[in-house]
């Protein structure tokens, strides 16, 4: 899987 | 955006929500740690530096803004109601959990950047910032019934996040390793909370059905 960074969470 | 994110940022918003009721009706800030509530209003402006160069949706703009702002506003509560008189149970030294989430933030960020190393800083930060509130918890035995929900929903919201990342990873094939590792470490600072909160609260509760 790629590693992505979560910014669109909360 | 799936039902586990709504759910878990709905159960983040009703825990802001029920602490600040409990703590304005009853004009009382006994049970509540000031230095977990500080370090939330860390956590959300050192996160959420990001609303001034990056827009996702409205959504996610007005739940930052609020966070932001309600974590001021509590802290701004408990002041007002803090009774200088009272002896405190609010003793958990808050200083090795900013030094430790600095630390982490150093190690794993994915860029060395001012703003990266807050955001994965907020991170980790928030995985530990609930633990001079369970100390109070501790130290004062009986709890206010409020206070014991506050907890929980606060809980349930990270605690959802990680079937949120499952789903993710299964439709979006993506994973964010530090967003996961410091959410699953903040559940299982939770563990113990939840389990005696099932026995105390839910048990109490199918107790008095007929």
């Amino acid at each position: 899987f790629k590693v992505i960074p979560f910014k669109d969470e909360l | 955006m799936n039902i586990f994110r709504i759910l878990g940022d709905i159960s983040h918003l009703i825990s802001i929500l029920i602490l600040i009721h409990a703590v304005s009706t009853t004009k009382s800030a006994q049970g509540i740690s000031l230095k977990t509530q500080a370090a939330y209003v860390v956590v959300f402006v050192s996160r959420y530096l990001d609303l001034f160069f990056r827009y996702v949706s409205l959504y996610n703009t007005l739940m930052k803004l609020f966070f932001i702002v309600s974590s001021i506003y509590v802290v701004f509560l408990l002041n007002r109601y803090k009774k200088n008189s009272e002896k405190t149970n609010d003793i958990f030294p808050v200083w090795y959990l900013f030094g430790g989430a600095f630390v982490f933030a150093l190690i794993f960020n994915y860029e060395f950047s001012i703003v990266e190393i807050l955001w994965s800083f907020s991170l980790w930060l928030e995985s530990v910032a609930i633990i001079p509130q369970l100390v109070v918890l501790q130290r004062t035995g009986e709890a206010q019934l409020l206070t014991t929900h506050y907890i929980f929903a606060l809980g349930l919201y990270r605690a959802l996040y990680i079937p949120n990342w499952i789903y993710r990873y299964y439709t979006e094939g993506r994973m964010d390793k530090i967003a996961v590792i410091s959410g699953i470490l903040q559940t299982i600072v939770y563990s113990d909370f939840f389990y005696i909160y099932y026995k105390k609260v839910v048990k109490n509760l199918k107790f008095k059905l007929p």
